[in-house]
């Protein structure tokens, strides 16, 4: 999950 | 998706388009520096590879091509663009921006999350937008006089690291596990560099002169 939002961002 | 990250998207958008309206409107890309807008270039294309394997949001993918459609065709305009690459002064934009890739990218070879191809170049873009302002930073010191749109558009390039700093630390406070100290260290740094002229913009704006950086 955390992984996953790591480069949830622009 | 918190309101810090949404003004420092829209104010990273902005500052874009306002270099984007310049360029196409007056057909002039005077003060602007080509190497900052090359680097940033490389950060986009090497930050959202991502983009054909992962899908987060419409939003996220929209915002992804709009930066990289944009980073690109600035950099067509001020090298190809029959009248535009008239009004770039290459004697002046003299920064050796490619030996700010190659640190960046070792960096990246060393410090990073997972020893991944898709993490090293994501960690190395990381790293080269910190210092891509650098270029357009001494050009701004060489040619002085800053028109309005390239003082604005540096501005608001500064303010949107600003606000994703608040972002980091709202996700940090409000999301367990949330940790990024390459990204929080490197956004950090990118902030900083901007400091001396966020000063120099501020005092111009309050005493209402022209904006002048010390030489």
């Amino acid at each position: 999950e955390t992984d996953q939002n790591a480069h949830d961002e622009l | 998706m918190n309101i810090f990250r949404l003004a420092g998207d829209m104010t990273h958008l902005a500052s874009v388009l306002v270099l984007l309206l310049k360029i196409h409107t007056i057909k002039s890309c005077a003060g602007v520096s080509l190497k900052t807008q090359e680097l940033y270039a490389i950060v986009f294309a090497t930050r959202y590879l991502d983009i054909f394997t992962s899908f987060y949001s419409i939003y996220n993918t929209l915002m992804k091509l709009i930066f990289l459609g944009s980073s690109f065709s600035i950099v067509w305009y001020m090298r190809y663009h029959k009248t535009v690459r008239r009004t770039y002064d290459r004697e002046q934009d003299t920064f050796r921006h490619w030996f700010l890739v190659l640190p960046c990218l070792l960096l990246a070879l060393l410090i990073h999350e997972k020893f991944t191809f898709l993490e090293v170049l994501w960690t190395f873009s990381l790293y080269l937008e910190a210092v891509a302002i650098l270029p357009q930073l001494v050009l701004l010191q060489r040619t002085r006089n800053i028109d309005n749109l390239t003082g604005q558009y540096v501005f608001l390039l500064g303010g949107y690291r600003g606000f994703y700093i608040l972002n980091w630390i709202y996700r940090y406070l409000t999301e367990p596990h949330f940790v990024h100290w390459i990204t929080w260290i490197a956004g950090l740094v990118q902030t900083l560099l901007y400091a001396d002229f966020f000063y120099y913009y501020f005092q111009s704006w309050k005493n209402n002169k022209k904006l002048q950086l010390p030489a």
